[in-house]
């Protein structure tokens, strides 16, 4: 119904405004609602604001800066409506240090107020070092999957032996 | 309801069963390009009732049987259980007398999925509500695959506003 | 033309079969035409099969080794007609060390038989160490980019510091 | 034709004229996320004559110029120059004469763009099939921009076809 909608977008915006603060550590952020006044019709855009630079659409980000602005979204839509478990594939792909490690601070910081476990795929050295344990998944035998638990000295040389 | 464990057996490129159980807090999961790490996640979104094939990643939903390798012959079937702990009782009522909650797909080539829970054959709608009723399932948005960052950005905003029907 | 597309495909097919093997250190690629039997109206598909596995249309391939099995197209085309300067951005950004291991080789040896410039922007720690020289672009003034050039000992501080 | 220097001024985040040499084999471009490095890339292109803003990321062509910050006024005009080395006499025969070409283009807000080889005003076509006869160009595909290799990937086959006509 068009109040429920609108009141998921006023909860979902406050979130977004506070997740992209964090993951940007400053700035601004928005959701605005375009091409309708009825929320059941209307489309969501993102205007976001690294910190000291100017207010744009999503379209003149960087590539990074558009990849942890769509993540804030995602991380907005969790936090209002928390699901018991959240799984990550390769989402710090496009992100330098500094972004990775406010985006693992996050993390840390939402896994501490939920009940929800969550599954972290990466590449990263730094996000497999802010881990609580490691996984690994090696194909020894070509095509076929098998699973190694793995400490994070071995993941350091995981990542070289790749 | 508690995600505990996840078994799997012949699902695409985990050929031989494993097992993974799913510890508090932050669970890395790391390896080379094409090990299998997106496949995993996909097993999980599968026992949860993932209907579509091009979510998979595949052409048919028979693709996610162990197609065969050098080495190996082809599977005829694919299983994936979901454990899940249920000691603080917010299952629907049909189970909610059991301490641990079992979901188990198994698809065979040529003859489609059924889904078990606890043993007990049931529908594909029924494991999509026992899911949907702790705010989780096949789509939920906090289950990311892979690129779908990218998707979310180049999405016409049309689009994009369904991201929100999951919040509300 | 149709001749001229013909053999533009064959030797373009040549290239990424063995860019392929390079990249992946072994298994087997091919170029097909799909849709049509004329070079002017058809479709380009990719058939990959890496190493030990069964040979398969990109559907399902793995993130990395789909950008891995692209990037050996945009090689191929590059090797038949090699240009001035090439520009690669951020194209190692989905590959495990391992691979970005090889997609430096080739890169190495692309550049030691061409007389080809090239510019390669990173995120990756071992790419960087593999460049003749480093350009850091920072914005210690926010918004403004300045260029500094790094030696590799700061690139890897550098990425700390981002 | 060998490329010496690109120079930049008031190009995007680029305020400040900087000027970069282009040396032989490899070089590495590094910094944090938003710094300017596919800003970088854009002003090469720029340079070679692109047209289409869509692929500068832009909504105009005059969104290339310095918009300004908290603590910069906006620019009224960008510029980039390419320098490049002409000592193996292959530039097209009007320029061959010359030792080094320097291409230089120039856009003022709401007045379109301009360009120039060794100060004389010529035609976009001319820059165009400058960089044409020797096998690259705004459009070239050695000029990887971000996100090139996923659009490559999800392309339909007929649009992928395209890639092999500059091969062609
Ligand atoms: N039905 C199947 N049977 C056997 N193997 C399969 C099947 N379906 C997919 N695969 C294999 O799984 C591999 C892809 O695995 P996956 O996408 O999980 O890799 P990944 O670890 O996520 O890699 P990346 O880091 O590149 O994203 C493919 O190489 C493919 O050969
Ligand atoms: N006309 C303009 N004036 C001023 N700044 C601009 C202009 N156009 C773009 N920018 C700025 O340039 C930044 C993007 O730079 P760019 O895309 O080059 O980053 P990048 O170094 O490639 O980052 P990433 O590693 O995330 O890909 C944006 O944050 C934007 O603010
Ligand atoms: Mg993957
Ligand atoms: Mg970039």
């Amino acid at each position: 119904s068009r109040a429920r909608m609108k009141l998921a977008f006023d909860q979902v915006n406050l979130k977004f405004q506070e997740v992209f603060k964090k993951l940007f550590g400053g700035g601004e952020a928005e959701l605005i609602f375009v091409d309708s006044d009825d929320p059941l019709e209307a489309g969501l855009e993102m205007l976001a604001q690294p910190p000291g630079k100017k207010l744009k659409s999503m379209d003149s980000l960087s590539g990074g800066e558009k990849a942890l602005t769509a993540t804030a979204l995602i991380f907005a839509v969790f936090l209002t409506n928390p699901s018991p478990i959240c799984v990550l594939d390769e989402v710090d792909a496009p992100l330098d240090d500094a972004n990775v490690e406010r985006f693992c601070d996050l993390i840390d910081e939402m896994s501490e107020n939920v009940n929800t476990k969550f599954l972290i795929i990466t590449h990263h050295a730094l996000t497999m070092s802010r881990m609580d344990r490691l996984f690994g998944i090696t194909m020894q035998e070509k095509g076929v999957s098998q699973i190694v638990s793995v400490d994070l000295n071995t993941a350091e040389k995981f990542r070289k032996l790749a | 309801m508690d995600f505990k464990k996840l078994r799997i057996s012949n699902f695409k490129s985990f050929v031989d069963p494993v097992e993974i159980s799913i510890g508090e807090g932050l669970t890395g999961v790391v390896g080379p390009n094409g090990c299998g790490k997106s496949n995993l996640v996909e097993a999980l979104r599968w026992a949860m009732g993932e209907t579509s094939y091009k979510s998979m990643r595949t052409n048919s939903m028979d693709d996610v049987i162990f197609a065969g390798t050098e080495n190996r012959p082809e599977r005829n079937f694919a299983e994936v259980s979901l454990v899940l702990d249920n000691r603080e009782r917010n299952a629907p009522k049909e189970y909610n007398n059991e301490e641990t909650i079992e979901v188990t797909r198994r698809v065979e080539r040529e003859s489609g999925s059924a889904y078990r829970i606890n043993g007990k054959d049931i529908r594909a709608r029924d494991v999509q509500m026992l899911f949907a009723d702790v705010s989780t399932g096949a789509r939920s948005p906090s289950l990311v695959r892979q690129g779908q960052i990218d998707e979310l950005i180049s999405q016409k905003p049309e689009q994009r506003r369904r991201i929100l029907e999951e919040a509300a």
